[in-house]
């Protein structure tokens, strides 16, 4: 039903697939240009880039399938099933917004509709953004950054953000200067003990 | 703030501490919290005066931060991951950098027991401070284009080092401007007026004792750039410089002292098992990189109320809406957060091949001398039948690295500019972060020039599967299936 290779909005494992199916699609467009078509490397280059980009963001969306989506049972029994469901949203949330972005190799390549990619935009990353949102703050937590490696006023762990903001500004070393704002003065700034 | 993070942390049923183990291990959290607690002990690692210094100061701070942070991997028997971590931690390169990550591999990786002896050890122990001096003022990621010169001299059995050219100096060296006293110097080899291409030499260009310029060397800071304050990147160049025959870094390649004959020793196939290293640890690290801004992003648009959203309004709500919760910064972010995880697990996963294929190596002695006599210059496909695994992970590791560290660059740039007006503070950490991470989308191989790797490996497959004659592996299963199938 789905009029293509792959069932890209029901099946993670399609979704791999897909990527496999346009990486090959461009390896083999980008063979026939250089051996049947004999166009330069040169001219091929910005086609090159296309294909490793392809080819890489396969490998990334495999690799995190193979993480989080292959084995269910043993990704909850690492952080738990809540967890576990939150990480393939991550997953599919990643991949089809990529696929989204490149939509016209997935499209030329045969791997997906056009009707499969205007679902995915508006359904299927919408969902997922609406299912990610609760979890953002916890899933970046998850990082384990600490406040000391952030330095910023604004990702604190303990949200004071805006008074942090104003501590900081306050205490900034341009506050120490003292200005001589007349223009006829020979002296322009200096430095001063004390505080603002 | 912090009753509204504690909202969003007390709606969500993700568990963080295992998931956080998930991702690092507890071994490697604990080694956090040690070293981050010894840095903070510490007050040269204060951070509040760094984002108001110049570079100048940036640059004598950097000093003072590299000596402390050795000092103290000493104090604290740090092991390798405990001195990255408090590398990473204590959030500015230091002027030690490239002598810790470049200098010591490559005498590591490229000397022989002999040399080993005499440069790497005081190399390890810092009684001598070197550089890894490659690029040049006219030639970047084109190892083959430098002109740095190292001629033979049979007569007194020395290399001489010469800089024929402006364009011959040696230009961006990390921890060569004012740090050094010793470069490993990539030259062409010169014997009877053959060129032998490039080849590494020790050269010692700096006074152990008053650290001034040996003589007939030039060397000095290259000045202010982008990001990387606190990095002395410099310049170099040689006038006839004489170095000894043991200088000549042999444990690949060496010339014979007592005839001058130029001899292959060694399997240069692990060369490009360190450059698959250095670029897996880029993808493992675009993730985490990447999460720092995503983090700091995430809270803070949890936390900032802005405008009222219109339905709401219509409906009666009052007060403003935190700003995580418009699609339009859902759409920037959220993605960004799943691409950290993304490329965690990829970069892990990438490690874990370079580390079987390590195994693989050993036991198989990849890149056997008959092979080897063939090679110059050849890519490591081409170096034996067995070395078919290094070549697809040598052309993973190059698109993986290229296409990870462009998310993270992209994404850092994504999640400043969705913290609004406070996203160009310097207290924001976010914009620093960007600047000091930006040169990995050029180092070890500027992003767009790696795709080409990628693109020749895989056309090299497409025409093995046509032929009938390709590897088994995921790249060629790939290509098979589709043929199949099309």
């Amino acid at each position: 039903d789905t009029g293509a290779a792959f069932d890209v909005l029901n099946n993670d494992a399609d979704i791999v697939a897909a990527y496999g199916w346009r990486t090959a699609y461009l390896t083999f467009e980008a063979l026939r240009l250089r051996d049947k078509d004999h166009q330069s490397w040169n001219s091929l280059l910005v086609h090159f880039w296309r294909l490793s980009t392809a080819q890489s963001q396969f490998l990334v969306v495999r690799n995190f399938y193979d993480a989080v989506v292959a084995n269910p049972a043993r990704v909850a029994g690492a952080v738990g099933d809540v967890t576990g469901e939150v990480l393939r949203d991550l997953f599919r949330l990643y991949a089809l917004q990529t696929m989204e972005q490149h939509a016209a190799d997935f499209f030329t390549s045969g791997a997906v509709t056009t009707n499969q990619i205007s679902l995915a935009r508006t359904k299927g990353i919408s969902n997922l953004l609406d299912r990610v949102r609760p979890h953002a703050v916890s899933l970046v937590d998850a990082w384990n950054f600490s406040d000391f490696f952030l330095n910023s006023s604004l990702g604190r762990s303990d949200g004071k953000v805006y008074e942090d903001m104003f501590a900081k500004a306050s205490s900034n070393p341009v506050n120490n200067l003292t200005f001589d704002p007349y223009v006829d003065s020979p002296v322009l700034v200096k430095r001063v003990a004390g505080k603002l | 703030g912090p009753d509204l993070l504690a909202i969003e942390r007390a709606g969500s049923g993700v568990e963080v501490t295992r998931l956080s183990e998930l991702l690092h291990t507890r071994e490697l959290i604990n080694k956090r919290s040690r070293v981050e607690a010894a840095l903070i002990k510490d007050p040269t690692f204060d951070k509040t005066e760094l984002l108001s210094m110049g570079r100048v100061e940036k640059i004598q701070r950097s000093l003072a931060r590299g000596k402390a942070m050795k000092r103290l991997q000493e104090k604290e028997g740090w092991d390798a991951e405990e001195y990255k971590i408090a590398h990473q931690a204590a959030g500015e390169p230091t002027v030690y950098d490239l002598h810790d990550g470049m200098f010591i591999v490559t005498l590591r990786e490229q000397g022989t027991p002999e040399q080993h002896k005499l440069f790497l050890e005081p190399a390890v122990n810092n009684k001598i401070i070197g550089c890894y001096a490659q690029t040049e003022l006219g030639h970047g990621s084109n190892v083959r284009g430098l002109e740095t010169t190292a001629t033979w001299n049979q007569a007194d059995q020395t290399f001489i080092i010469h800089s024929p050219v402006l364009t011959a100096s040696k230009w961006w060296i990390g921890s060569l401007g004012r740090t050094a006293n010793h470069a490993a110097v990539m030259a062409q080899l010169y014997i009877d007026g053959k060129n032998y291409g490039p080849h590494p030499f020790l050269v010692q260009i700096r006074d152990l004792k008053t650290h001034e310029p040996l003589e007939n060397v030039f060397v000095g800071d290259i000045g202010p750039k982008f990001g990387f304050g606190s990095m002395d990147n410099g310049f170099l160049l040689f006038n006839q410089y004489k170095i000894p025959h043991v200088n000549m870094l042999a444990r690949f390649n060496r010339v014979d002292p007592a005839t001058g004959v130029y001899k292959r020793v060694g399997a240069p196939s692990l060369v490009y098992g360190t450059m698959v290293w250095v670029r897996s640890n880029i993808v493992l690290d675009s993730g985490s990189s990447l999460a720092r801004g995503v983090a700091i992003a995430i809270r803070y648009c949890a936390i900032r109320r802005q405008f009222q959203d219109r339905d709401a309004e219509a409906a009666g709500a009052t007060g403003e809406t935190p700003v995580l919760n418009y699609k339009m910064v859902q759409v920037r972010l959220l993605p960004l957060l799943a691409a950290t995880y993304a490329l965690h697990f990829t970069g892990r996963g990438m490690m874990e091949m370079y580390e079987a294929n390590q195994e693989r190596m050993k036991k198989e002695d990849i890149g056997d001398r008959e092979t080897v006599k063939k090679i110059r210059g050849a890519a490591p496909e081409d170096l034996n039948p067995g070395a078919e695994q290094l070549a697809d992970l040598h052309a993973t590791s190059c698109g993986l690295k290229a296409l990870g560290s462009t998310i993270a660059v992209e994404g850092l740039e994504m999640c400043r500019r969705a913290c609004g007006g406070h996203g160009y503070s310097s207290y924001s950490g976010i914009g620093t972060w960007y600047a000091d991470y930006l040169p990995t989308a050029t180092w070890e191989g500027d992003n767009y020039m790696l795709t080409q790797q990628v693109a020749r490996y895989l056309l090299k497959s497409a025409r093995a599967v046509l032929a009938g004659n390709a590897p088994k592996n995921e790249t060629t299963t790939t290509l098979q299936f589709y043929l199949s199938r099309k």
